[in-house]
C-alpha cells in the first residue's frame, strides 16, 4: 500500500532547490548574493532611497582556492526601507512571505529568494541567519534566525533590540553558506557589473574573499518614480480572482464592482460590458450565480470584448531612454549608440514595456555572434540565454543581413523588460517564455534600432569612401 | 509602509501556474491530460499491473473549432492501484500532497500535478472535480471536490460509496476545463504515441472531441519489476537530510546508524567512514554536535571520501533494450536500430540509467538536423527541446562528422533517462539540466550507438558498390 505525505512549500523548495538556482555551490553562491541584492535594490527603490549597498563575502574555512565547496560568510547590508520587526521572523523564515505579491513592477515576486538563500545556507553549513534591521525609528532590532524546514516556520534563536541613535534605516542579512567563489566570481561580477548598468543611480560595493574591493559606484542621484500599485486588467482574470473580488468587495452594484476593482474600467466602459454580458447594473456582485461567473470571465477575453482600455503604465517603472543610453555607455564605452523604449503594450493583462538598445563598437569586443545582455524588472539575467525570449528573436527572426549586420561585428544587443509580472520559466529567474506580445515587442525593438545602426554604419562607410577619394 | 502577506502553495502555484506547464488554454489541455495519464501509469506499475488506461476528451460548449479557449470535459480511467478513501481529498485536492516523496524512479516526483489539471479546470470553468476510485475492496468510493486554493485544502461536496461487485479496482478523474483542441491535438497524440513507444506493455484508448477513437495497443504483457524504494547515498546528503535522520533513528550507534540509513553502507564502510571523519563508532547519533554534523556533511563529499560504493540500480527501473528497440521499431519502423543501455551512474547521490537508440531509415523522414526522442522515467517530453540537455550535446558534443553522418540522413535520436530524480528544469517536467554526470553518459552513449550505425552504413555502401561491379 502507498504511504501518503504532505510536504510544506519550505520542504518542496528544500527536495527542489535547484528549481530555484540553488543547484551546486559555484551557482548557489551567485543565488545567494543577487537574491540579496535584489531585496535590497527594491527596498530603497519602492521608497525612492538612493540606494548603497555593501556586500561583504569573506572565507570562513577550507581554502578558497581548493576544488569544491569552501564556507563563505556572506553579509549583505542596504539603507532601505527596513522590516518592521513584527515582520522579519516570516519575511526570511517562511517560504512564500513576502510584501510583494502585488500588482506593481518589483524585482521579487515569488515570496521566496530570501529565504532561499538562508536555507540553503542552513543545509550546508547548519548556522543561523543574522538579520539586523531598522525602519527609522528608535530601535535597531537583531534576530538570529533558523527555517523550520518541516514546518515552514521560523525559528527565532535571539533577539536584541539596540537604541538607533543616528536614526539609521536600513538591513543587514549575514550568514554562512558553502560556495566556490573560484569558480563563481566572473559571473557575481559580471552580475554586479550589469547590476550598475541598468540601476545607475545605485552604488555597490563588494568585498570579496580575497580581500579586494569592488566599487560598481552610481552615475546619477535621480532616482526614478516608485510604480503605483493597480488592479487586475479584465483580460487576466479567471473564475478564481473574480471570487476573490466579489467576497471581499463593498460594492453594492455590478456597475461600482467593475469601476472599483478593474484597471482602467470606468462608467463607460462597465456600462457597455455589462449589457455585452447581459447582467443587471445594479445586480449586487455577491447574488451572481455560477453561469454568470463563468460567462463574465469569457466575456473578460480580448476576443470576446474589445472595450477595454489597455493596461497603463503607471504600475511599470521602467528605465527611460536617457538612463538606458547611460548605462551603456558607463559600462560597454562603444562608440555609437542607439535606445528605444517601445509603447507599453500588454499580455493576458499584464502591462509591460520593452527598452531596446544596440551598442557598436568602441571597447565592444567582436565575437562568433552578436553579444546580448538581457534584463527583467532591471535584473540582469546571466544564465540559460539559449532558452530566453530575446535569444530566440535575435536568432530566428531578425534578417540582420536585411540591415548589413553580420554576426562578426562588434555589437552588443541590449534587451530590458518590465512587467508586473514577468513571464519567467522558472523559479531561479533566469530566462524568460516566449509569450507572442512580448516576443513581438522584443522583435519591432531589435529591428527599429538595428535600422539606425545600419544608418550609422552606411553612413560611416560613406564617409571613409569620401575620405580616401 | 510595506503590506506582507503569507500565501498557500496553491495560491504560489495558482499565480504562477505556467511554471507547471498551464500557461495557455492549448499546453493546459496538453498538461492535464499528461499529469492524469502519467498519474495512472504510475499506479499500475507500481503494482505491476498491465496498465488499460481509456481518456475522453469531449466539447462541453463553445465551438471546437472556434478561435480561442472552448470547453471540454476530460475524463481519465485506469485499472491501477486505487486511492483509499482517507486519501482521496487530499490527494487530489491538496497541494504538495502524494505518496511518490520517496527515493524510487516514478513518474511523479512533485506532489502537484494532478492538482494543477484540477485546479485549471476549476479555475477556467467554476466546475469540480469527480473522482471515482476503489483498491479493489468491497467498495467503490465517489467524491466531488473542489479545491480552495487560498487555503490548499480540498473541499469535499459530495460523497458516495457504491458496492464494489466486480471486485474493480482503479481511478475515474472527471472534470471540465478550458482548452484547444484544434491547437493542441497533434502534440496530445504524439505524446500518446511517444508513451506507447516507451511503455510498450500499456493499453490507451482516446475518444476525442471529434468523436474518433485512437487505440494506441499494448506490444507485450511483460511488466517490469517495480523499483524498490532506497535510502539516500551519503554523496547527496546536507545537514537538514542527516537531522531527520537522527530525530527520526532507533540506531543507538552511529555504527548502525551509518548502516541503517544510507545507500550500501556495510559494516567496513561504515568503519571507514567513521574512522576518517574522527567519530567514535558507539556514539550515540543524538549526541552529535553541531561540529560532528558539518564534519559529516563535509565528509561525505565524493572528494572527501572514497570509500563509499557506488549507487545500486534496484531502486530504477529502466526499460531495458530489448523493450527500447521493440517501442522504436513498433512507432518508427525504421530499417535498421542499435540501442544500448549504459551503466548504471549517479549524480549528487542520485543513481541514473541512461538508454540510448539511433534509428535510421525506412519510415524516419530526413530533416534539416537529426531527429531527438526525449525521455525520463518513461515520459515523453515534447517541449522546449532547444533548452535541454540531450540537444545540447547533439549539437554540440558528437563529432557527427566523424561517423560520417550528416544531418540531413533520416535519422532519430532516442534519450531515456532514469533516475529516482530526474533534474527537470521547471515543474513542468518538460526538460533537463546539463547535469554534467548525466550529460557525459548521454555523449557517450550516443557516441557509441552511432559508432554502430556508422559502420552499418558503411556496409551498405561497400555492398551496395560490390552490386555496382
Ligand atoms: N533588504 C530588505 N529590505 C527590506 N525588506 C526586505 C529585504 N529583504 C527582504 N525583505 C522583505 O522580505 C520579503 C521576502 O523576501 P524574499 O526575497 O524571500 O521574497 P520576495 O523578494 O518577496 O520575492 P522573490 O522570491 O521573487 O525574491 C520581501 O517581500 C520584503 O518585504
Ligand atoms: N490514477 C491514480 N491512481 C492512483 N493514485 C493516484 C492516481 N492519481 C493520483 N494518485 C495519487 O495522488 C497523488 C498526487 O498526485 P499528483 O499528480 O498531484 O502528484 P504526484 O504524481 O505525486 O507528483 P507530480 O506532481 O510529479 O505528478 C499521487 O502521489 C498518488 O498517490
Ligand atoms: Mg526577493
Ligand atoms: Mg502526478
Amino acid at each position: 500500500a502507498e504511504r501518503f505525505s504532505e510536504i510544506s512549500a519550505a520542504d518542496f523548495f528544500y527536495r527542489n532547490r535547484d528549481l530555484a538556482g540553488f543547484n551546486n555551490p559555484t551557482r548557489a553562491l551567485y543565488a545567494a548574493l543577487r537574491e540579496l541584492v535584489e531585496n535590497s535594490l527594491d527596498a530603497c527603490e519602492l521608497y525612492k532611497i538612493p540606494p548603497k549597498i555593501y556586500v561583504r563575502l569573506s572565507s570562513e574555512g577550507g581554502s578558497d582556492e581548493a576544488d569544491g565547496g569552501a564556507i563563505y560568510r556572506l553579509r549583505v547590508a542596504d539603507n532601505g526601507s527596513g522590516v518592521p520587526p513584527e515582520y522579519v521572523p516570516s519575511a526570511f523564515g517562511q517560504i512564500l512571505f513576502g510584501s510583494k505579491y502585488r500588482l506593481r513592477q518589483v524585482r521579487g515576486t515569488f515570496g521566496l529568494g530570501g529565504k532561499m538563500a538562508i536555507l540553503y545556507g542552513q543545509i550546508t553549513t547548519h548556522g543561523s541567519a543574522r538579520i539586523i534591521s531598522s525602519v527609522g525609528d528608535g530601535s535597531i532590532h537583531e534576530f538570529e534566525i533558523r527555517i523550520d524546514i518541516q514546518r515552514n516556520k521560523p525559528e527565532v534563536l535571539k533577539r536584541k533590540i539596540h537604541e538607533n541613535r543616528d536614526k539609521w534605516r536600513g538591513t543587514i542579512i549575514d550568514f554562512s553558506l558553502e560556495g566556490d567563489y573560484t569558480k563563481a566570481m566572473s559571473k557575481i561580477l559580471e552580475y554586479l557589473r550589469q547590476t550598475g548598468m541598468v540601476n545607475p543611480y545605485a552604488e555597490i560595493t563588494l568585498v570579496d574573499p580575497r580581500g579586494r574591493l569592488y566599487l560598481f559606484e552610481s552615475a546619477t542621484n535621480k532616482m526614478p518614480e516608485p510604480p503605483s500599485e493597480t488592479e487586475p486588467h479584465p483580460y487576466g482574470c479567471d473564475v478564481e480572482t473574480i471570487q476573490r473580488m466579489i467576497s471581499s468587495t463593498q460594492c453594492t452594484t455590478m456597475l461600482s464592482f467593475m469601476m472599483e476593482h478593474f484597471h482602467r474600467v470606468g462608467k463607460k466602459t462597465a456600462e457597455s460590458f455589462l449589457e455585452h454580458v447581459g447582467i443587471e447594473e445594479d445586480k449586487s456582485p455577491k447574488r451572481l450565480n455560477s453561469n454568470d461567473l463563468v460567462r463574465i470571465v469569457q466575456m473578460m477575453k480580448p476576443e470576446n470584448f474589445k472595450g477595454f482600455l489597455p493596461p497603463d503604465p503607471s504600475c511599470l517603472s521602467p528605465l527611460g531612454e536617457e538612463l538606458l543610453e547611460t548605462g551603456i555607455r558607463k559600462e560597454l564605452h562603444p562608440e555609437f549608440v542607439v535606445v528605444e523604449q517601445r509603447n507599453p503594450s500588454a499580455y493576458s493583462g499584464y502591462p509591460f514595456i520593452v527598452e531596446v538598445g544596440i551598442a557598436y563598437g568602441g571597447e565592444i569586443p567582436a565575437g562568433s555572434s552578436l553579444a546580448l545582455y538581457r534584463f527583467a524588472n532591471k535584473i540582469p539575467l546571466l544564465y540559460d540565454e539559449a532558452s530566453d525570449v530575446s535569444r530566440k528573436v535575435m536568432n530566428t527572426e531578425i534578417n540582420w543581413g536585411y540591415y548589413k549586420i553580420s554576426q562578426d561585428l562588434p555589437i552588443a544587443v541590449i534587451i530590458h523588460i518590465c512587467s508586473t509580472k514577468v513571464p519567467y520559466k522558472t523559479v531561479g529567474k533566469e530566462f524568460i517564455a516566449d509569450r507572442p506580445e512580448i516576443e513581438r515587442e522584443i522583435k519591432n525593438g531589435i529591428n527599429s534600432v538595428a535600422r539606425q545602426l545600419s544608418h550609422h554604419l552606411s553612413k560611416k562607410i560613406s564617409i571613409e569612401h569620401e575620405k580616401e577619394r
